[in-house]
């Protein structure tokens, strides 16, 4: 019998095989546990930065909106303004009115050279900034000079008023003074049923002059015509050396001499410029007469003889 | 990486808030002197 079998030989070295693990657990515990805390820790900056992003974001939103509604506001207010100069002078050209019509992109229409929604970087602040105020400048003078033309031209602009008979079935607003006219608009104005046509003289390029034509509100079988402004060139008939006057209105006028009871509502100034312009309108025809001429040169030479005899 | 990521997200929103500020100030400045204009 083997004595080896009943003696324990062993060291027991190993007599609890979990003794020697419980180290090792206590480690990767402890691993863990810090792991955990440096994920909590990163989670919850991350969660802090969530919060931030969403922060922003919902401010960004906010003004995005905001921005939206201003500029919205400024259109209305634009648009409403065009339409208040289209109706208090007609007779501006368009290409003088200096604000753009078409609505404009936010950063275009800011001037921002750098679009938001491209998501390109900006530039330097400095750049920016001079841009800023260049163009703030610029939009100020533009928005303060839309008025300048309408005062200017009104200021400078020699004004008359003529009455002309016309049938009461006429509808057409034309008013033959010799002169050549376009006519560029037409409105409805509040105190009168007839409407109101705007005409330039064609007569020669760049004249200023424009005429305003109207039935009478009191009397619907007069036209009134206001002209404005002076005539760059000559008048219709060849022989008017008075390159400002009016000829156009002399024709007008003879036909209220012929029988227009209105004339006595014009002012002693017309009536005196209604007797220049009748006189100038016989010496013109006059003149153009050749037996007239000879006639008078005769007459005048006959009269120099008897000057001399005597 | 997350953080990182997160964090220029913030910076890119911050930017553009920045400037929707400059330009929500200059439609205001533009608003009121057309209004001025108009009174």
């Amino acid at each position: 019998m083997d004595g080896s079998s009943f003696l324990d030989i062993s060291l027991d070295l190993n007599t609890n095989p979990f003794s020697a693990k419980l180290p090792k657990k206590e480690v990767s515990v402890l691993a863990s546990t810090h792991l955990k805390r440096k994920w909590l820790e990163q989670d919850e900056s991350a969660s802090e930065l969530r919060e931030e992003l969403n922060r922003v974001n919902s401010e960004n939103k906010k003004l995005t909106e905001m921005l939206a509604r201003v500029c919205e506001s400024y259109n209305e207010l634009h648009n409403h303004l065009e339409k208040l100069q289209s109706r208090q002078s007609p007779e501006i050209e368009q290409t003088d009115i200096p604000i753009k019509k078409r609505k404009q992109d936010p950063d275009e229409f800011l001037g921002f050279p750098i679009g938001l929604s491209s998501g390109k970087t900006e530039n330097s602040s400095s750049n920016e900034d001079h841009h800023h105020h260049h163009q703030q400048h610029e939009q100020k003078n533009q928005l303060l000079s839309c008025k300048r033309p309408v005062t200017d031209s009104f200021n400078k602009a020699k004004v008359s008023t003529v009455y002309v008979p016309t049938e009461t079935s006429d509808t057409s607003l034309t008013v033959k003074d010799g002169f050549q006219w376009r006519k560029y608009g037409q409105k409805v104005t509040r105190d009168n049923p007839s409407p109101r046509a705007y005409f330039r003289c064609s007569f020669a390029p760049s004249c200023p002059v424009k005429k305003k034509v109207q039935r009478s509100a009191e009397d619907p079988s007069l036209l009134v015509a206001t002209y404005e402004g002076t005539h760059n060139h000559l008048g219709p008939n060849a022989s008017e050396g008075d390159a400002t006057s009016q000829g156009g209105s002399s024709t007008v006028t003879l036909d209220l001499v012929n029988g227009c009871h209105r004339l006595a509502l014009e002012k002693n100034e017309r009536d005196n410029t209604m007797q220049e312009v009748l006189i100038q309108q016989m010496a013109s025809s006059l003149t153009k007469d050749s037996k007239f001429t000879a006639a008078l040169a005769a007459a005048i030479s006959g009269r120099l003889m008897e000057q001399s005899r005597t | 990486e997350k953080r990182n990521m997160l964090q220029d997200e913030i910076n890119r929103v911050n930017s553009e808030n920045k400037k929707l500020t400059e330009m929500l100030a200059r439609v205001c400045e533009k608003y009121y002197a057309l209004n001025n204009l108009m009174e």
